[in-house]
């Protein structure tokens, strides 16, 4: 099945 | 020094419902732009964003930056002694432990100060990049929260897909499937009727439909919403609030192993 992404893999610490 | 006076106070009330489902507790950061908060729900999975822009208080004095770290289910419990027509100032001093509420009934017969203890929070602030959406449906934001209500009673997933035929809602579950297509219908009566798609290119994407029913607790800030849809990307749920700003909810994407 589909695996749950986080949103951490998008968008970086600034 | 800080002190925000919002006549329309029932839109705080509205946006502490909108989050305090997603997210526990979180820094409220006030700067010269306006009151604004970004926060993960506890998974990492789900981001919340709000802006309340300064242009948009009836008095907005905020001497320095200031990050005041707050449990969501403690604000709301005091915005709740707010009324609906209420004004509603929040006020704090600089290096000072508390913040105040106030609540101002309409023909100023009743005022009540509500103080609460702020907490020290660790919250990373992430950097949002601006993108090119592949696709962005707006439309009508009961209409978006019925549908993930009634799909979350079939499914725990939703795809969304978006042709020129139109977006498509569809979940799978042990008792069966569901469908949901919505067409571009700008031929309404009101303009806050419409489903309108702006799409680049066929979408489609994978979700909890949990943390989408979540983000619909927004739903009473804004008759629409837009959701703005691309490939490797989170999905974003935009709730605008009236001459202020907004609610925006990104979700990341279930992504096939």
């Amino acid at each position: 099945g589909a695996k749950q992404s986080i949103i951490t893999n998008f968008f970086k610490i600034a | 020094m800080l002190e925000l006076r919002l006549v329309q106070g029932s839109l705080l009330k509205k946006v502490l419902e909108a989050i305090k489902e997603l997210v526990t507790d979180a820094n409220f950061d006030c700067s010269a732009t306006g009151f604004s908060l970004q926060a993960m729900d506890s998974s990492h999975v789900a981001l919340v964003a709000l802006l309340l822009r300064s242009e948009g208080f009836e008095h907005y004095r905020c001497d320095r930056n200031l990050s005041m770290g707050m449990n969501l289910g403690n604000v709301s419990k005091m915005l709740r002694c707010a009324g609906s027509d209420d004004i509603i100032t929040i006020k704090a001093d600089d290096g000072s432990d508390t913040v105040t509420f106030m609540f101002e009934s309409p023909n100023q017969d009743k005022i009540a100060d509500f103080e609460m203890k702020l907490m020290d929070i660790d919250s990373e602030h992430l950097g949002i990049p601006d993108a090119e959406y592949q696709a962005i449906v707006r439309m009508p934001s009961g209409e978006f929260a019925r549908i993930c209500k009634d799909l979350s009673s079939i499914g725990d997933t939703v795809i969304i897909s978006v042709t020129k035929e139109g977006v498509k809602f569809s979940t799978a579950g042990d008792i069966g499937t569901a469908n949901i297509v919505c067409r571009q219908n700008k031929t309404v009566d009101k303009p806050e009727e419409a489903t309108v798609i702006e799409m680049q290119e066929p979408v489609s994407l994978t979700f909890a439909l949990r943390y989408l029913n979540s983000f619909t607790k927004a739903t009473p800030l804004s008759e629409t919403v837009s959701i703005s849809l691309s490939s490797d990307l989170p999905v974003v749920v935009e709730y605008k609030i009236a001459d202020m700003g907004y609610v925006r909810y990104y979700l990341a994407p279930k992504i096939e192993e």
